[in-house]
């Protein structure tokens, strides 16, 4: 007893100023304290230490912390900036900023470059292109002979290895994404717009003034 | 109709990469 004064940490190891985390991203300082209560949701799920492990991010993507998903574990990731095995407040934030409808469409098409170079070589190579459609197949229960898999990853690269080198650099995605807009759809949440709604709480909670 | 399906526009589909689910409800 007599440790009146010891008081508990207020937040976990990765948490980062709102407003710091506001002037580097597209949110107010408000949004980014409504973002942290979803992040503790999430964070709090499994493993109480405030800091999203991949086991509780399969579980908000799919309600089953089991489900594995080459798709998820590529967004993982790449939201695990430090490469620690988790994601930190901070990665959290900066890395859905991204995904904001305001975000500047270049930085979409760099992540979704990173998300499909699944070896990180700076190539979507040909083999990488097969083993996402697979991946795909298989979580979606639906069955393509080998040789169509074959067909459609084959029309893709005519279309988008524009130097035929067998593999596509940056700038051949960004031309094909741009002849293909809808290849950025997801990299956009709407929800961004209006996160103080989705998760209110931060009038209780809120440090700015 | 397209002869074949754009690979990226098939992988865009997947459930792994909707993030939006994590804002709902």
């Amino acid at each position: 007893m007599g440790c009146v004064l010891a008081k508990k940490a207020k937040h976990p190891v990765g948490y980062e100023d709102p407003i710091i985390l506001a002037a580097e991203t597209a949110f107010t300082v408000n949004e980014v304290e409504s973002l942290y209560e979803l992040f503790k949701k999430i964070s709090y799920s499994i493993i109480k230490d405030g800091l999203i492990h991949k086991e509780e991010f399969q579980l908000a993507l799919f309600q089953n912390s089991n489900n594995r998903n080459l798709f998820a574990d590529r967004i993982f990731d790449l939201f695990d900036v430090k490469r620690n095995g988790v994601i930190e407040f901070g990665e959290f934030v900066r890395s859905l900023s991204i995904f904001h409808p305001k975000t500047a469409q270049d930085e979409k098409i760099a992540f979704a470059f990173k998300l499909y170079d699944l070896r990180g070589t700076g190539f979507i190579e040909r083999e990488e292109l097969k083993e996402m459609v697979t991946a795909l197949l298989n979580e979606s229960d639906l069955f393509l002979s080998d040789d169509l898999i074959e067909t459609i990853v084959d029309q893709t690269f005519k279309l988008a290895d524009s130097n035929c080198d067998g593999r596509i650099d940056s700038i051949e995605w960004k031309e094909f994404v741009m002849k293909n807009p809808s290849l950025l759809k997801n990299m956009t949440l709407p929800y961004l717009m209006d996160v103080k709604m989705s998760f209110p709480s931060f009038i209780m909670n809120s440090e700015a003034d | 109709r397209p002869a074949v399906m754009n690979a990226f526009e098939l992988i865009s589909t997947s459930q792994g990469l909707n993030l939006g689910v994590l804002f709902e409800k």
